[in-house]
């Protein structure tokens, strides 16, 4: 179990703080607005009221001793980067803190944050994929320009198998799992992931897990 | 290729715009700002200032032939609501808008928004799996509880093969692919993605795609 601090309880912070803490970590979640203190006291392991730029007061709660500190401070240019400093110079062995600038990013990683976090950017980036593919239900990138991605069983391969597909072959796709209704097991609610079999014929309601170049993911079949 | 309309371009619509452009799309970038919009005349196909509550500027423009519009609009909660309504009684099939509060999130998709956009919430959502799960280089996850991860290969697994392994009945994950240092392809700048050969022992760099339940992936072994 690891031990966060999170600065700054506005969407972003109160958001972390709260996840964080429902994964079952430790959170120490700090506001100087102490009506927001107040609202984060029932859901994180202790939720403190101070100025994160007053060192003695950071130090008195422990936080050199704590995995991560996120910094969630908005507004407060001057706040956001002397809490940042702070935190190095207690000793939290990685500070994250998010910028709401380009040039406030640079800065906080001259000053010696470990990360930057940049929602606005990070989601137009996410929301561009999705546009791009929508055909794609969900994608994982690695950086040489391959994915696993998953789709829906494109209308011309239902009732084929996957030896008859050769996708490896014809598409340059690996298929990696499938999703499909059916008798799933109890514990997960809808349809099971399953290993192919590759004489089965796929189902109009299958969704493929598939992995290969982006390119090949690209020419796959589209139904629309 | 698709055609979009990015209206608003603060840091969350001009990363938008940029990205759709860049992959090859055709952008129409929309702002009320005049110097802005200039800022994108070199990086979008046409970038245009109108306000976006000035209908007939919008239907002038052509966008209810788009595939979809996306509402990075901050501050000015009338602007946002009106210009959604509009967007949506002249036709465009889908309008994505971007929210700063969970109310306007709600009032957004009540008046008719496709989808709503909330970027301090996801990246928080992001970075709280990144904080808790450090080891997965990377994670997809599915709906019911089956992730694709990217991991570095265990120091107790190097040196034994896939067969010596045997992953699947053992620790119930199955192994996707490996990313492997080496005689790269020319147009993969780094390691390259391979499909596993089950005979072939692991190397220290090597880098395990796999995929399974969270609950045994958090099980992996772990060197740290
Ligand atoms: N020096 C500080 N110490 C502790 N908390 C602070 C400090 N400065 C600001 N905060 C708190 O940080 C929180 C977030 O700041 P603010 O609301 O200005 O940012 P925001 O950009 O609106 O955040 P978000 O986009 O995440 O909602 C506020 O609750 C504020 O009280
Ligand atoms: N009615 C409108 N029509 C067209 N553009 C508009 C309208 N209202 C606002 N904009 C533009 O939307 C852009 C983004 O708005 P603003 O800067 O207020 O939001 P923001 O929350 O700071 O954005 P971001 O977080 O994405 O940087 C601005 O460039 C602004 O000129």
């Amino acid at each position: 179990m690891d031990r966060f601090a999170v600065i700054g309880l506005g969407r972003f912070g109160g958001r972390l703080a709260t996840n964080l803490a429902a994964a079952g970590h430790e959170v120490l979640a700090i506001d100087k607005d102490r009506e927001i203190v107040e609202e984060f006291s029932g859901r994180v392991t202790l939720a403190v009221c101070l100025d994160s730029t007053d060192e003695e007061a950071l130090r008195s709660q422990g936080v050199q001793k704590f995995n991560a500190a996120v910094l969630g401070i908005g507004a407060d240019f001057e706040a956001l980067t002397l809490s940042t400093v702070i935190l190095k110079q207690i000793g939290v062995p990685r500070v994250i803190a998010r910028a709401w600038s380009p040039t406030i990013a640079r800065i906080l990683a001259r000053i010696g944050a470990d990360e930057v976090v940049s929602p606005e950017e990070e989601s137009a980036d996410r929301w561009a994929n999705r546009l791009i593919s929508p055909r794609f239900l969900n994608q994982i990138e690695f950086h040489e320009g391959y994915s696993v991605v998953e789709i829906e069983s494109p209308k011309k391969w239902v009732g084929q198998t996957l030896v008859e597909l050769n996708l490896r072959a014809k598409a340059g796709v690996h298929v990696v799992a499938i999703r499909r209704e059916g008798a799933g097991d109890a514990r997960a609610g809808g349809p099971r992931i399953e290993m192919p079999r590759p004489d089965e014929p796929l189902r109009p309601s299958d969704i493929l897990v598939l992995m290969g170049r982006d390119e090949d993911l690209r020419r796959l079949p589209r139904d629309d």
